[in-house]
């Protein structure tokens, strides 16, 4: 269904001779042009008609053209001898387009004054597809559908309407494919094509994801012998993968397993219009991108450890107990990397290098000394002293400490170590002597 | 120091050298930022004296190199029951001086310890140091070395009725309290004497020398039948420790 415009041609209407149901006047040449929108053709009943009979309607008459052509010239009523009456019998145009002229002479008779005309017009559709042939053969060449004002062509299974809406052409069943597997084949495949083809077939997934293409076994594209092997020379498959080089195919034998590692192929099929092949199918199947094996890192763990890494995968990185992560210099609270759509990681790995507890606290009145490790670092040992025999620690031991994986000096119970020297009290280093008795 | 002898270096490490307004008195360390001494060393007049005359000196043996390297005093707190205006009141004899800046301890300079409670047995030998009056050919010099008598401890009614019998022949001798006790022989020839005030009596415990008793007064020095009386340190042990804690 569609809506007329507003203004244009009516699908239906009246026409009546001036001044009806009255007698018309004489001298008259009155025309009417009616019209309905194109597709339909108009269909003109007369209700009532009362016109000076005559023969020939040589006085009164009332005449329908069609494109110029008389379809009838009509006068007198009903019951009248003379005359030429259409009776109840409707006129058709064969376009959408009637033209009705009402002519009168200069005189009526006296014992009857004639009313004239009511006529009733509407559109009727126009089966344009039961129209006949004309030199340019049929309208459509394979399937006409008539529609209300118009008609449209379609084409059988397999074939697909050219750019004329007229004629059909074999159906390459090409186009983009995005789905992330599905089923491609040549046209009329396993059968050839009665005539060349050109198609183009494009797959084009998610970044991320590659694309392999697996030949049924049922291959054949004509070849041509020459001297230096088989040719593709008049019929081919032409699978184009970005960044490489294009592979052209044909023969008998199928080509298999295809591993594009891409997203996007672009598949050209091409046969002349002389030959032969059968065609081809294929299954399409995608993968995610594989990213490179991420390695390992010294002293520390990158999890999950798996054999093969694909697209959004993540890994994590965990140094071992006393180490920390670092890259480019600076620390990092925790690490995780994702294998990207370009089959790369967002981010290298990073190194673990092992923490250091910083200077140990010095000492008031005592000192710090390293009993094993180096550089402060992880799991060194050192011991505070005082300056003895004026000081002594708190608690009157030695306090060793070792650097722990939470970058703080603890003792061997796991006490952050704040030792203090208390100065000694009441024990000169000379005494008294008095040897005398 | 009446009868004693002149200590050797790094003897008597906590004895320093009280100097206010060119009065000598003495005093202890016993801690890196505190001196205790007798409160009427560093009175004047009723007042505590002002920090920067009161000049302190330790770690040598010898006046006159000591005076070379003063430390000054922060604030001077003396006990508040001290009262003392006609010098014959010598109860709670005893202050603290805090120093500006920490010592650090070594040989010649190391705290005495404070004395536990009741540690106080007659006749127990204690060593009293100063750098005041000493006795050379029976004349009464001011000595510039630090010079060390050992006394015991007299038992406190022996003392009392010492200084009753004083009293009977002079006016306005002090009176003994249970805050003093008395050092001495009775044979006299050692004692502590003017110059020594606020100076240690050190007993020893164990080898580690406490700090008994503060010079703080007597009758006389150093003759027979008469003693010297110190401030008894252990009944102001919570009163040091108060005082140094909140200061």
């Amino acid at each position: 269904c569609w809506t007329l415009p507003d203004s244009g041609p009516l699908m239906h209407g009246e026409v009546q001779s001036p001044g009806y149901p009255q007698p018309y006047p004489p001298n008259l040449q009155e025309q009417w042009d009616l019209s309905v929108p194109e597709g339909y053709r108009i269909r003109l009943t007369f209700t009532h008609m009362d016109i000076e009979a005559s023969a020939g309607c040589v006085y009164d008459s009332l005449t329908v053209l069609n494109n110029g052509k008389v379809l009838g010239k009509f006068c007198g009523s009903d019951n009248s001898a003379d005359g030429h009456h259409p009776g109840n019998h409707p006129i058709l145009s064969s376009g959408n387009r009637l033209t009705l002229i009402f002519q009168t002479d200069n005189n009526n008779p006296e014992r009857h004054q004639n009313v004239g005309f009511s006529a009733h017009y509407q559109a009727i559709d126009i089966d344009e597809c039961s129209a006949p042939e004309d030199a340019s053969g049929p309208l459509c060449t394979q399937i006409c559908l008539n529609t209300l004002g118009s008609y449209i062509c379609s084409c059988r299974h397999g074939y697909e309407l050219r750019s004329d809406q007229r004629s059909c052409v074999l159906s390459c069943g090409g186009g983009i494919f995005d789905e992330p597997e599905g089923f491609l084949f040549s046209p009329g495949y396993p059968n050839a094509p009665p005539y060349a083809v050109s198609c183009q077939y494009f797959i084009s997934v998610e970044p991320g994801f590659t694309v392999s293409l697996n030949f049924s076994d049922n291959f054949h594209i004509e070849s041509v012998d020459t001297q230096q092997g088989p040719s593709c020379l008049h019929h081919w498959l032409q699978v184009s993968i970005p960044d490489r080089d294009h592979i052209k195919l044909c023969g008998a034998k199928s080509p298999g397993l295809l591993v594009t590692n891409s997203n996007t192929v672009k598949l050209e099929y091409y046969t002349d219009d002389q030959g032969l092949s059968n065609g081809w199918s294929l299954d399409y199947t995608t993968q995610r991108m594989q990213c490179p094996f991420p390695g390992n890192v010294a002293k520390g763990r990158v999890t999950p450890m798996l054999t093969e890494y694909f697209y959004r995968d993540y890994i994590h990185v965990r140094c071992a107990q006393g180490y920390k992560l670092m890259m480019d210099g600076q620390e990092l609270e925790s690490f995780s990397t994702m294998c990207q759509s370009n089959g790369q990681w967002h981010l290298r790995l990073p190194e673990c290098h092992i923490i250091d507890c910083g200077e140990p606290e010095p000492l008031l009145n005592g000192g710090v000394t390293f009993l094993s490790g180096f550089q402060n670092q992880y799991r060194s040992v050192i011991q505070y002293h005082c300056n003895e025999p004026f000081y002594s620690l708190l608690g009157g031991m030695n306090v060793s400490s070792t650097c722990e994986s939470d970058r703080k000096w603890r003792s061997n119970h796991g006490d952050v170590v704040s030792p203090t020297c208390l100065p000694v009290c009441g024990r000169p280093t000379q005494h008294l002597s008095a040897y005398q008795r | 120091i009446i009868g004693g002898n002149i200590a050797p270096e790094n003897t008597i490490p906590w004895q320093v050298l009280v100097s206010v307004n060119g009065g000598r008195g003495g005093g202890m360390v016993i801690a890196d930022r505190w001196i205790m001494t007798a409160a009427h060393v560093v009175v004047q007049e009723g007042n505590s004296a002002s920090n920067d005359t009161i000049r302190i000196y330790m770690g040598l043996t010898d006046v006159r190199t000591l005076t070379m390297s003063p430390v000054y005093a922060a604030s001077v707190h003396i006990h508040p029951e001290y009262n003392n205006p006609r010098f014959i009141e010598y109860n709670n004899d005893i202050a603290l001086i805090r120093l500006h800046d920490p010592i650090t301890f070594r040989a010649s300079v190391m705290p005495i310890c404070l004395p536990a409670q009741d540690t106080y047995v007659t006749g127990m030998m204690g060593v009293v140091s100063g750098f005041g009056i000493t006795e050379i050919d029976k004349r009464r010099i001011l000595t510039n070395k630090l010079k060390y008598v050992h006394l015991p401890v007299v038992d406190q009614e022996t003392c009392s009725k010492s200084v009753d019998l004083y009293k009977q022949g002079r006016s306005n001798v002090p009176n003994l309290t249970n805050n003093m006790f008395c050092a001495g022989v009775p044979e006299g020839g050692k004692d502590s004497c003017q110059g020594d005030s606020g100076s240690p009596y050190a007993l020893s415990d164990n080898g580690q020398f406490r700090a008994a008793g503060i010079v703080s007064w007597g009758v006389d020095c150093g003759k027979q039948g008469t003693y010297g009386v110190y401030t008894k340190v252990a009944n102001y042990v919570d009163w040091i420790e108060k005082t140094m804690q909140e200061n």
